[in-house]
C-alpha cells in the first residue's frame, strides 16, 4: 500500500459517500444518471466476485473496502430506481448502456491475462469501469448543467483513478509491479475526466456553478 | 518485470 493508492481509495470512498448524502439529503437524484450507478454496481460484483465464491472472514479492510463498495453501490441504486424514482431523470439519461456492456465484455474475452472466468470477469470489470461514467457526464451535457454537490461527486470520482495511475507509477518504479490491463483502463478512465476537471477547477473552485454551453 | 497475478487492487 502506498500513499497513492490510499488516497485514491480515500477518494473513491469520498465519491460514493458525496453521492448517497446528496441523494438522501435532498431526496432528489436529479441530475444522476441510474445508468452510471448500475454500472458501477456491475463492475463491484464482478471484480469481487471473490467474496461471494470462498466467503472468508472479514480478516482485513480489503475486504471490509469490498463489501462497503458493493452495498453502497446497491443502495445507491435502489435509492435512485425505488425510492426516489420519482426523481430519476430517465429521458436525460438516455445513453445506451448495453455499447458499453457489450465491447467491454467482448474485449476481455480478446485481451486479457488468463483465460478463465474469475479473470474475464475481473477484465469485463476494469474495462466497465473505464467508461461506466459516460452515461453520467452524457446527461450532464444533455441538462447543460450539474448540481456542485453533483460536480464534487464527479471530481472525487475522477480523482480516485488518477491517484491509482500514480500508484501504478509508484509500484512500477519501486515494486517492478506491472498490470498492463488495468493501467491502459485506468489511463482512459481519467482521460475521459479531462475536460469536466478543467470546469471544474475553473468553476466550481472559484464558487461558480458548471453551466455548459447549451 | 514481475507480474503479480494476485490482483491486490480494489
Amino acid at each position: 500500500m502506498n500513499i497513492f493508492r490510499l488516497f485514491g481509495d480515500l477518494s473513491h470512498l469520498a465519491a460514493i459517500a458525496i453521492l448517497l448524502l446528496k441523494i438522501w439529503k435532498t431526496r432528489s437524484c436529479a441530475g444522476v444518471s441510474g445508468k452510471t450507478q448500475l454500472l458501477f454496481a456491475v463492475c463491484f460484483i464482478t471484480r469481487y466476485i471473490d467474496l461471494f465464491l470462498h466467503f472468508v472472514s472479514l480478516y482485513n479492510t480489503e475486504k471490509v473496502m469490498k463489501l462497503i463498495y458493493i452495498s453502497a453501490s446497491v443502495f445507491t441504486c435502489y435509492l435512485i430506481f425505488f425510492k426516489f424514482k420519482a426523481t430519476y431523470d430517465g429521458n436525460h439519461d438516455s445513453m445506451r448502456a448495453e455499447f458499453l456492456i457489450v465491447p467491454a465484455a467482448g474485449l476481455a474475452c480478446l485481451i486479457n491475462t488468463k483465460f478463465d472466468a474469475i479473470e474475464i470477469l475481473w477484465t469485463f470489470s476494469i474495462y466497465l469501469e473505464a467508461v461506466a461514467i459516460l452515461p453520467q457526464l452524457f446527461l450532464i451535457s444533455k441538462t447543460g448543467e450539474a448540481e456542485t454537490i453533483t460536480s464534487h461527486y464527479l471530481f472525487a470520482q475522477g480523482s480516485y483513478r488518477a491517484l491509482y495511475i500514480l500508484n501504478w507509477i509508484y509500484r512500477y518504479h519501486y515494486e517492478s509491479h506491472v498490470d498492463t490491463i488495468a493501467i491502459v483502463a485506468g489511463v482512459v478512465q481519467t482521460i475521459l475526466y479531462c475536460d469536466f476537471f478543467y470546469l471544474y477547477i475553473t468553476k466550481v473552485v472559484k464558487g461558480q456553478k458548471i453551466v455548459l454551453p447549451a | 518485470t514481475k507480474y503479480t497475478l494476485r490482483k491486490d487492487e480494489l
